[in-house]
């Protein structure tokens, strides 16, 4: 059996200009470079490999995740993450979450929590959203923040474009978002 | 949309995907990256000498009606991957053209688009399971880096 640990990343499909392209490929070199030496000093699970990479990626504001996320019609940072197992097949995950600066970490906890059925012997959740969501971060000790920490600048500038757009449309046009506004 | 799939040294596979979603999105919605079977998929047999991991990005609604890391994940455990082999390039070419070419519905709706980083455990030599790494899109472009302990150096691209 091989001893080499694999990781690719992705930083997302879709439309990646030159004034950024830059920026995202750093962030993509760093996410392999962090998440493997990672891997060799504490947890060398693929689980583990992951969440380290894809944390990484989140920390990032030039990518669509995280810190840097495209903001909701209410100008809002909310997140969805996902993570699976292709040893046990088990899967965690979290949609609409606020205030959790690493959205994967909470997804894996999801996983992990969901491994076992509760004291009732209730299979648990596999996918938790919203404000539950923020409730079982804090209750796993994972990293919550206010917020509008998780806004950047960035994201602000392309949401004060498109809004206002929106809001006033010129000569009663439809307004239509860019293809990549409408991906994930 | 950012992702990652991983390979341990103990032969073990996983996936992982986040997203902030639409830009003037609802508050509330969910795209693909968090729903069970669209967003990411990974699976092994229990040899582990098959298996992948896949990551998606692009339309979360198209992507969640499809269920496309499942497709996917299904596609390749196809029968013919019990010692025959499956054409992985045939069943991208297939899923993508299948599920991601035409909009769903006609009304005047963007393309769907969606792109996958796909890794596969293929029978190297003396049959031992070696790692490949697949990337499709319908997008304009799909970011994608990758590294490996035994090469540690990222290689990065900005595919088009």
């Amino acid at each position: 059996m091989s001893t080499t640990v694999y990781i690719a990343v992705h930083g997302g499909a879709g439309y990646h200009g030159v004034p950024s392209e830059q920026n995202v490929k750093s962030a993509l070199k760093r996410a392999c470079a962090q998440a493997l030496q990672h891997s060799s000093l504490h947890d060398s699970s693929a689980i583990s490999v992951v969440e380290q990479a894809i944390s990484i990626l989140e920390d990032d504001e030039y990518l669509n995740a995280g810190y840097g996320s495209n903001l909701t019609i209410d100008g809002t940072v909310e997140c969805d993450a996902a993570v699976m197992d292709g040893l046990s097949g088990d899967f965690g995950s979290v949609g609409a979450l606020s205030g959790v600066k690493n959205p994967i970490q909470l997804a894996s906890a999801v996983l992990r929590h969901s491994r076992e059925p509760d004291s009732l012997g209730r299979i648990r959740p596999m996918t938790l959203v919203a404000s539950g969501a923020h409730a079982f971060a804090s209750s796993q000790g994972i990293q919550t923040v206010i917020p509008n920490e998780m806004v950047s600048p960035r994201a602000i500038r392309e949401w004060q474009k498109w809004k206002s757009r929106l809001d006033h449309p010129t000569n009663g046009d439809q307004v239509s978002l860019p293809q990549d506004a409408m991906q994930d | 949309t950012v992702g990652a799939v991983a390979w341990d040294n103990e032969g073990n596979l996983a996936a992982g995907v986040s997203s902030g979603g639409l830009l003037l999105k609802y508050s509330g919605r969910i795209g693909e990256a968090a729903v069970y079977g669209a967003g990411c998929w990974a699976q092994q047999s229990l040899s582990k000498r098959d298996g992948m991991a896949c990551s998606i990005s692009g339309a979360g609604e198209h992507i969640v009606r499809s269920g496309l890391a499942r497709i996917l994940g299904e596609a390749l455990q196809s029968p013919e991957s019990d010692g025959g082999e499956v054409d992985i390039h045939q069943v991208l070419l297939q899923v993508f053209n299948q599920k991601f070419t035409e909009p769903l519905h006609q009304r005047g709706e963007l393309m769907p688009n969606a792109g996958v980083v796909l890794l596969t455990k293929e029978r190297g030599e003396d049959d031992e399971a070696v790692p490949r790494l697949w990337c499709a899109f319908t997008t304009e472009s799909m970011a994608v880096a990758y590294a490996s302990t035994r090469k540690p150096s990222p290689k990065v691209s900005i595919l088009r």
